[in-house]
């Protein structure tokens, strides 16, 4: 599942 | 953070400083696409808003500062310091056809329906399909530069090893995020071709030229 809030890559 | 992501990051890193040491040390944006540099920056634009709210690492920070700037500087040298040598004849595709569907992809697939993660959609979709004013210029000129098809060959490596990030993050960490991990595919395939013509020719010492 992803957090909308932490896209931790560039 | 593993090596693959990090190799990956060093690439585009390296791709983005072979472009502007090209254009800057030749004194010409010849065999450049500025289509697909503008599409860039506004990838970078789009995607990097969240620097103003959510902070993920020194690391994350100062790269997203950097992929900014030297969008932006590239876009500056072709499209003005080095205007003259600019070959627009060439750079003929049109941004509109990928630009537009983008945005309607970004609107069908999204994590949630904020401004901020529509940019980010948005941002992933474009970037898939950024470099293809570039591939359709070194299609219609027939060739591109060694140094041109280095900064390809960074560009594309990039992507690809985030799949290989990716695929690791899935068994590590049990991290998926579709919308990246499917336009991550899709703007690798989109290098295939000109990785054949990269093994094949330019590391063989030959200029990179395409068959009519």
């Amino acid at each position: 599942a992803i957090d909308p809030a932490a896209h931790d890559e560039l | 953070m593993n090596l693959f992501r990090l190799m990956g990051d060093v690439s585009h890193v390296l791709a983005v400083f072979i472009l502007l040491a090209k254009i800057w040390r030749t004194r010409s944006a010849a065999g450049i696409s500025g289509r697909s540099q503008i599409l860039f920056t506004i990838v970078y634009l789009a995607r990097y808003m969240d620097l103003f709210f959510s902070f993920i690492s020194l690391y994350n920070t100062v790269m997203k500062l950097l992929f900014i700037s030297a969008s932006c500087a590239t876009v500056y040298l072709i499209y003005f310091k080095f205007r003259a040598t600019y070959d627009g004849n060439h750079d003929t595709f049109r941004i509109e056809f990928v630009l537009v569907p983008s945005l309607l992809l970004a609107f069908i697939f999204h994590y949630s329906m904020s401004f901020f993660e529509l940019a980010w959609s948005f941002s992933i979709f474009l970037e898939a399909v950024a470099i293809l004013p570039q591939l359709f210029m070194v299609t219609k000129t027939g060739e591109a530069e060694n140094i041109t098809s280095h900064y390809l060959f960074a560009l594309g490596s990039y992507r690809a090893l985030y799949i290989l990030n990716w695929i690791y993050r899935y068994y590590t960490e049990g991290h998926f995020d579709p919308i990246a991990v499917c336009a991550g595919i899709v703007q690798t395939i989109l290098y295939c071709d000109f990785f054949y013509l990269y093994v094949t020719k330019v590391l063989q010492g030959r200029k990179l030229q395409v068959l009519p």
